[in-house]
């Protein structure tokens, strides 16, 4: 399963 | 967190503090859009759904998600009715639903996993780069804005583009890309360009913002 990135920006 | 992304952040703060001195002062939202206004409230409702789902990123992460909720719709109030009478209807008929149609399919199509809260994270990154049309609409309807006004929409173009050093750093220290981000950001910064070129060469010289006739 593909990463989904972790939104850590605004 | 780097220099870029803390300056950009603290130039989306700034942003705001501009605009809410300005409607407090002049008591009055004239030149402002509603709808430019309303789009960054559904920005940051679709995308700061994980504060609702308990991913954790920093204190400063949530505090910052909680500021631009609060104050996003405390502008609305202000406009819609505190100072109900200073704005005009009639200048700001830019029509949304060409903004929200697009970047919703846009959303479905491109995201990172098709799950409810990644298909609105997408949607609020696209509906973000284009939410400032309406605003730069009246701009272009009217021809002129207060200095106040360009003010702020200087302070969200400088947020926009402090974002992309911010990438680039990124992917050199931490080799990470977020495609959908930086496409869509790139656009949204572009988007600033020709308001940049009256700002800087007019207000930024003591002028009255004026689009050449």
């Amino acid at each position: 399963k593909e990463q989904v990135p972790l939104h850590d920006e605004l | 967190m780097n220099i870029f992304r803390l300056f950009g952040d603290l130039a989306h703060l700034a942003s705001i503090f501009i605009l809410l001195h300005k409607v407090q002062t002049s008591r009055s939202c004239r030149g402002i859009s509603f709808k430019t206004q309303a789009l960054y409230v559904a920005v940051f409702m679709t995308r700061y759904l994980d504060l609702f789902l308990g991913t954790w990123v920093s204190f400063y992460n949530t505090l910052m998600k909680l500021f631009f909720i609060g104050s996003s719709c405390y502008i609305l109030y202000l406009i819609r009715f505190q100072f109900r009478t200073t704005y005009d209807p009639n200048l700001d008929t830019f029509r949304v639903e060409y903004l929200l149609v697009p970047s919703f399919i846009l959303g479905l199509i491109f995201n990172y996993e098709f799950t409810l809260t990644e298909v609105m994270w997408s949607f609020s990154i696209f509906l973000e780069a284009v939410a400032i049309f309406p605003q730069l609409f009246i701009l272009q309807r009217t021809g002129e804005a207060e200095a106040i006004t360009t003010h702020y929409i200087a302070a969200l173009g400088i947020y926009r583009g402090l974002y992309i050093p911010n990438w680039i750093y990124r992917y050199y220290s931490e080799g990470s890309v977020d495609p959908i981000a930086v496409v869509a950001g790139i656009v949204q910064t572009g988007l600033y360009a020709d308001f940049f070129y009256v700002y800087f060469t007019k207000v930024l010289q003591g002028q009255r913002f004026e689009l050449p006739a």
